[in-house]
């Protein structure tokens, strides 16, 4: 019989592997952790995300998402480990089961499996979708360019051959369309958190445009608190901001889309490495990588749950 | 499976926003093939950069001949990539 607790948490996995592994999560945790479809592909694999909820009808919910970028392993490999840490802990940590008495938690970790199933049969430095570009012999569009916040902006590219080419047109993509389309559906999500490697950031609205957010305060203060929880692990300093003042312009992002479309509170982490192994990270440093960023994360789902809006 | 071999990986830190707008310049030579890891955003930022093994040369000649500074973070892209394979197998043999 397969279990979760067979699961090698410490080891990089294919997409089978995963997939497989979401399945024996949800027999492990029947009552209240299921897995969705919310849509399919560009080359039609399925796009799963783990439902972690226990009662109540359209409750509040809160959104991760990890891979986005298909050659960040690190982040979905601290999607599962963290996603198993949720579906252990609901009954056993007061935090986790504070926040799933009240709230649902959708948790997509494959976010882009054309891209990752890529990285493993034949380009590992791959990291967009893996969408035909028509008139070009570029393929793909970056998933983190493509939403409908600042669409096409400075920040983002619009040559198919380039990494941050945006696509031809908003939620092109059928990656991001159908986040767009859960997200608009479920009409109560309260935080989006996009988890992409590396440069130990953490970020928050806006990147295609140098306005400050309305919760610009807010949002620094939650995530000046959420740093220094993370730091205080074992240490791995984080900067924080907007994502125009920490690092550039970045037009038509996840965060973007999800704050302008009334999410609050949205933030993009940038996992670990610091200047030595870049998305290449051992995988000796997945867990600590994982344990490090959960304190953090419960930070700003604590806060979510305690600020309503 | 597209291999690496050689490939390495500059850790570039530009001084000012000349070498910064050098540095895109860089990136958009499509002949060179170069692949942001970080891209270029300020000079308080590094820029991470993978270069092909063939285009090595001419990438450092171009940042020693505009004296913008870098170190080498990965001497070979594939010898990472062997060693993650490695690792996965012997994981999933366990």
């Amino acid at each position: 019989e397969r279990s979760t607790s067979t699961f090698n948490f410490a080891s990089y996995h294919t997409l089978d592997e995963i997939y497989d592994w979401m399945d024996t999560l949800v027999d492990d945790h029947p009552s209240f952790v299921s897995k969705i479809q919310i849509g399919q592909s560009y080359e039609n694999r399925p796009l799963y995300v783990l439902k972690f909820s226990t009662g109540g009808s359209n409750r509040s919910a809160i959104w991760l998402d990890t891979g986005i970028h298909a050659r960040e392993w690190i982040t979905q490999a601290t999607g599962i480990w963290t996603a198993n840490k949720i579906a252990k802990g609901y009954g056993q940590d007061p935090s986790i089961t504070t926040i799933l008495d009240s709230m649902d938690i959708f948790f997509e970790i494959v976010t882009n499996p054309d891209g990752f199933a890529f990285t493993h049969s034949s380009n590992r430095m791959w990291r967009k979708t893996r969408s035909i570009n028509a008139g070009s012999h570029c393929v793909g569009v970056d998933p983190n360019r493509n939403w409908d916040a600042g669409f096409g902006g400075s920040g983002s590219s619009s040559n198919p051959c380039s990494e941050i080419y945006c696509g031809p047109y908003a939620h092109s993509e059928s990656e991001v369309k159908a986040i767009v389309d859960f997200i608009h559906g479920h009409g109560n999500v309260k935080s989006v958190i996009s988890i992409h490697s590396y440069s130990q950031m953490l970020l928050f609205p806006y990147g295609y445009k140098r306005t400050p957010a309305a919760d610009h305060q807010e949002l620094n203060e939650l995530a000046k608190k959420a740093v220094s929880d993370l730091a205080a692990v074992y240490g791995t300093k984080y900067t924080y901001g907007s994502i125009m003042g920490t690092i550039y312009m970045a037009a038509g992002t996840t965060i973007d889309w999800a704050y302008d479309n009334g999410v609050k509170y949205s933030f993009t982490f940038e996992l670990r490495d610091t200047g030595r192994y870049g998305f290449l990270l051992p995988s000796t440093q997945i867990i600590p990588t994982a344990t490090e960023t959960w304190p953090a994360l419960l930070d700003i789902m604590v806060h979510t749950l305690e600020h309503p809006y | 499976e597209q291999l690496f071999v050689g490939d390495q990986v500059l850790r570039v830190m530009a001084s000012d926003e000349e070498q910064i707008t050098l540095l895109r310049v860089l990136g958009e030579q499509a002949e060179l093939q170069v692949d942001f890891w970080r891209h270029p955003t300020s000079p308080s930022h590094p820029a991470d950069l993978r270069v092909p093994f063939p285009n090595l040369q001419a990438v450092k000649i171009f940042l020693e001949s505009n004296s913008i500074s870098y170190s080498i973070m990965i001497e070979d892209v594939q010898k990472l990539l062997d060693e993650e394979k490695k690792t996965m197998t012997k994981s999933r043999r366990i």
